[in-house]
């Protein structure tokens, strides 16, 4: 299985990068070699797998302005790597802006990571440079987002935006599916949006919902993805139960 | 007393908007005459307040881009009015990039609200023109984050961009303070975040603290700020607190 997944919604704060930190780690755990992409300046995928930033010599900074190869840098978990974030990517925006190649830099260096199954990339919350460039080198995306009635708001723009991506920049791009995240059962809010979202978008929601838990806010600050901190946990396995959904045996 | 205040943080999802509409329905409760300013595309404090964006004739966007006065909205809310956001603001980031004012458009334009006491400006969950537009105008600056990991790194990123506002753009914008949202007083991680941030910021964090509560997410999707919604519940009581100690009472 070859594998190249944007986390994309402009929308802030629904669990983009901690599906896709942890989706990353679950394929890694069935042994697939695979790859992270920090494209937030924030830089939260990085930090999420307790590597210090400041410490390193190249980011994906370097794959969007530099001709150089960026060497991935180890986890520590088995089988997952990460090309890191760094500050200097909120300055590329404006860097790359008289660059016609601008928003394909990264699909351009994808080639040279022919040799990990699975890259999973990373994107902050705006619709901008960063992002863009995530669009056009993958070849699914996923969005993420929580059964709040603000999050079915910002839906269409995400949307308009693949729709975008596909008609000028990356005709392969496909959504892959919408994720619904921190769902929180018992709230009738949440079964509503939910509802919502299964009559517009049909089989385009992931059946798999991901819970709601304090747990993963405390893996945060042990710098390791959930799927390690607790691999037991509820949501641990609702990763994996995604996983499979998106690889067909779900 | 008069005051403008900005709401920013590029870190999503922490109560931005949130945080912004009940402040700003706090002001009006106790008969200050008091505007928002929507400056984010996603517009959920528009659509916070319950109002339809496709049905407005102007809004944020004409505040940038054209030299049309923009007459504000009644939200339905005594002393309160918006001015709401628009999806072609996205494009205002692109549009004003050659243009040496980019980031003083909304500066200029504010003396034609003087009748206003309060003016509250929701930002989106980026460091770009629409923020720097924000953060040149106010006098003021309140960074709402949540008492997660996650959330602490990434406040040197939006403190760095306050000290460079100052220097260049707005000599008077003032950090306010740094507005702890969502806390969850039985949480280890929540208790340990705020202990590390007042030993970093001291006094510039404010004692009021937003607990997290289902009733915020439930206002949501009544269109109507939990202030409103649930006017004697613990959250609703939390805004007044903080209103309290923003004007020196507290
Ligand atoms: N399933 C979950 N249960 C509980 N908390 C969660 C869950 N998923 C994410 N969170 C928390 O929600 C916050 C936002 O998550 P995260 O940072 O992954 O979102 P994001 O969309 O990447 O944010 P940004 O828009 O800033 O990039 C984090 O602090 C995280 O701990
Ligand atoms: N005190 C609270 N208790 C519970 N939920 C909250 C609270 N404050 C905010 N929320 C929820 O968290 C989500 C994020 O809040 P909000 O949209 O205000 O953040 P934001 O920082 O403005 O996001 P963005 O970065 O996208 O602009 C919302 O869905 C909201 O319902
Ligand atoms: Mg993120
Ligand atoms: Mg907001």
């Amino acid at each position: 299985m070859k594998r190249t997944i944007v986390f994309s919604n402009q929308k802030g704060g629904v669990g983009k990068t901690t599906c896709a930190v942890n989706l990353a780690a679950s394929y890694a755990e069935i042994n697939n070699k695979t790859l992270i992409i920090d494209l937030d300046p924030q830089g939260n995928a990085t930090t999420g797998l307790g590597i210090n930033k400041r410490k390193l010599d190249s980011s994906s900074y370097d794959l969007l302005v530099s001709e150089d190869f960026v060497e991935p840098v180890d986890t520590g978990i088995d089988n997952l790597k990460i090309i890191c974030s760094h500050p200097n990517l909120s300055g590329a925006e404006v860097e790359l802006v008289e660059d016609s190649d601008r928003n394909i830099k990264l699909k351009k260096k994808l080639d040279n990571y022919r040799d990990f199954d699975v890259i999973i990339i990373d994107t902050p919350p705006s619709l901008g440079i960063l992002t863009l460039n995530g669009l056009s080198a993958a070849k699914d995306l996923i969005v993420t987002m929580q059964a709040e009635f603000y999050a079915l708001e910002g839906l269409s723009m995400i949307v308009n935006t693949y729709e975008k991506v596909r008609s000028r920049l990356n005709p392969e791009l496909n959504l892959l599916g919408i994720l619904v995240n921190m769902f929180m059962q018992r709230l009738v809010v949440s079964n509503e949006v939910l509802s919502d979202l299964r009559s517009h978008f049909n089989d385009k929601v992931f059946n798999t919902l991901i819970p709601r838990s304090i747990r993963v806010v405390e893996s945060q600050s042990y710098g390791k993805p959930i799927i390690i901190f607790d691999p037991k946990s509820v949501v641990s396995n609702a990763f994996r139960e995604l996983l499979q959904e998106i690889e067909g045996n779900g």
